[in-house]
């Protein structure tokens, strides 16, 4: 463990319990992508299935728990508590569209044949696109509500702060995994407009509004 | 090449 991913974990961590906040508290997950949140939830269920074979730490099962728990229980409160303030006229983007050819994907580019290891590739892969429904969506709306920002800004800053922690474990222990670290540049990279919008408007106070 | 090493990261 090193100070980035330390850092990216706390980001991640934030960034789920902001949105999670969020609609309990304002009882309204109007903005927010359910099919982003679906994905995300399929991501952690893939990625995490050893949780109970293959035990690293107390920090390592707890967070697995953590982001398990709030990620099905923010599916939960969009799809069914809260149904009617989800913007579905909005959410419009086709979930099969990602996780057909990033299922594919996982199958042709891997380091293992083996049914975890593709699994753990396809969560890799399916991570890198989960955002471009909530994206999309803002795309559409050509807003977003601040909260919803600070959630946006948390989460791609998480995987920015992971490639930090790869270069930094690629010069210090020689550790590299080429899947995670092309993954996670997409990933980030996706979120680089939203970074811009992000750092010249809400943090002077404005509304994040994207150029109709 | 990742070994069971990259498994540790969440």
């Amino acid at each position: 463990m090193n100070i980035f991913r330390l850092l990216g974990d706390l980001s991640h961590l934030l960034a789920i319990i902001i949105l999670l906040l969020k609609i309990w508290r304002t009882r309204s997950c109007a903005g927010v992508s359910g099919k982003s949140q679906i994905l995300f939830a399929l991501v952690f269920t893939t990625r995490y299935l050893d949780l109970f074979t293959n035990f690293i730490s107390m920090y390592n099962s707890a967070m697995k728990l953590i982001y398990l728990v709030c990620s099905y229980a923010t599916v939960f409160l969009m799809y069914f508590k809260f149904k009617a303030t989800y913007d579905s006229n909005h959410d419009t983007f086709r979930m099969e569209f990602l996780v057909v050819p990033v299922g594919g994907l996982a199958f042709l580019v891997n380091h293992d044949f083996t049914p975890l290891e593709i699994l753990w590739t396809f969560s890799i892969y399916l991570e890198a696109v989960a955002i471009l429904p909530q994206l999309f969506m803002i795309s559409k709306t050509g807003e977003a509500e601040t909260i919803t920002s600070h959630y946006l800004f948390a989460l791609g800053s998480y995987r920015a702060l992971y490639i930090v922690n790869w270069v930094f474990r690629f010069y210090t222990e020689g550790f590299f995994d080429l899947i995670a670290i092309v993954a996670g540049c997409v990933q980030t990279i996706l979120y680089c407009d939203f970074f811009y919008l992000y750092i010249t408007k809400v943090l002077k106070g404005k509304q994040l509004t994207l150029p109709a | 090449v990742s070994d069971d090493d990259s498994k540790d990261e969440l």
